[in-house]
C-alpha cells in the first residue's frame, strides 16, 4: 500500500 | 520534489544557520530558549532514524545530516561554550518541556501511519516539532528580549512554514493519494503557534524600539 513508501519530506 | 518544498527546506536551514551564526558571532544566547533548541534537535534525531535504512535521494540524506548537525551545534553552543552559556536565561527558560515530550510520545503511540518503531518515532517528531516553539514563546513573553532573535530568523522561519503549506496544497492537487494527514494537520497547528510567536516577537520588537528611542 501507499504508506509503505519512505517519508520523502524532511 | 517541488519548488515550494525545496524553498521551504532552504528557508528552514537558513533560519537555523542564522541563529547558530548569531549565537556564535555575539557569543551570547540571551533571549533564546535552550529547551526549544533541544526539542528541535530531538525532532531531527527521531525523524531521521531512517537515515541509514531508507535512501530517498542524495539531497534528502545530505539535508538530514545538515539539520541534525546544525541543531546539535546550537544546543552544544548554549550548553558547553564557556562564553555563550553564561548568557543563557536559565531562570526564565523554565517551561517544563518534558511533559510536552511525553504527551507527543503518547499521542504517537495512539496516532501513527504504521505501528513500527520508525513510524511511531516519525509521528512523535511531527507532533513534537509542532509544539517545540512553546518554551521559546514563553521565554519571549517573560523576557521580551529579542536581541538574538533577529528579524531575519523570524522571517525565514515564517517562510519555511508558509512554503511547506503551499507544498502540501500543491502535492494534494498534483499527486493522486497524497495523504500525509499527520504531517499536514500537525503542520497547520505548528504554523498557528508560529504565528503566535511572531505576534509576540513583533510586540517585543516595537516595545524595545520605543524604549530605545525614548
Amino acid at each position: 500500500p501507499l504508506q509503505q513508501r519512505p517519508h520523502d519530506e524532511l | 520534489m517541488n519548488i515550494f518544498r525545496f524553498a521551504g527546506d532552504m528557508t528552514h536551514l537558513i533560519s537555523i544557520l542564522i541563529l547558530l551564526l548569531k549565537i556564535y558571532a555575539t557569543k551570547s544566547c540571551a533571549g533564546i530558549s535552550l529547551k526549544t533548541q533541544e526539542l528541535y534537535a530531538l525532532v531531527f534525531l527521531t525523524r531521521y532514524l531512517d537515515l541509514f535504512t531508507d535512501y530517498v535521494s542524495l539531497y534528502n540524506s545530505v539535508m538530514k545530516i545538515v539539520f541534525i548537525a546544525s541543531s546539535l551545534a546550537i544546543v552544544w553552543c548554549m550548553r558547553r561554550h564557556p562564553l555563550v552559556r553564561r548568557s543563557y536565561d536559565k531562570d526564565l527558560d523554565t517551561f517544563r518541556h518534558q511533559y510536552v515530550v511525553l504527551a507527543c510520545f503518547v499521542l504517537a503511540l495512539v496516532l501513527h501511519e504504521r505501528f513500527t518503531f520508525q513510524e511511531v518515532f516519525w509521528a512523535f517528531s511531527i507532533y513534537l516539532e509542532a509544539v517545540a516553539i512553546l518554551p521559546q514563546l514563553v521565554l519571549l513573553q517573560r523576557s521580551g528580549n529579542v536581541d538574538n532573535l533577529t528579524g531575519q530568523y523570524v522571517l525565514f522561519l515564517g517562510a519555511y512554514r508558509g512554503l511547506y503549506i503551499i507544498n502540501w496544497i500543491y502535492r494534494y492537487f498534483t499527486e493522486d493519494h497524497f495523504a500525509r494527514w499527520i504531517a499536514c494537520v500537525s503542520g497547520l497547528i505548528q504554523t498557528a503557534l508560529y504565528a503566535d510567536f511572531f505576534y509576540y516577537y513583533y510586540l517585543s520588537r516595537i516595545k524595545q524600539d520605543t524604549i530605545m528611542r525614548l
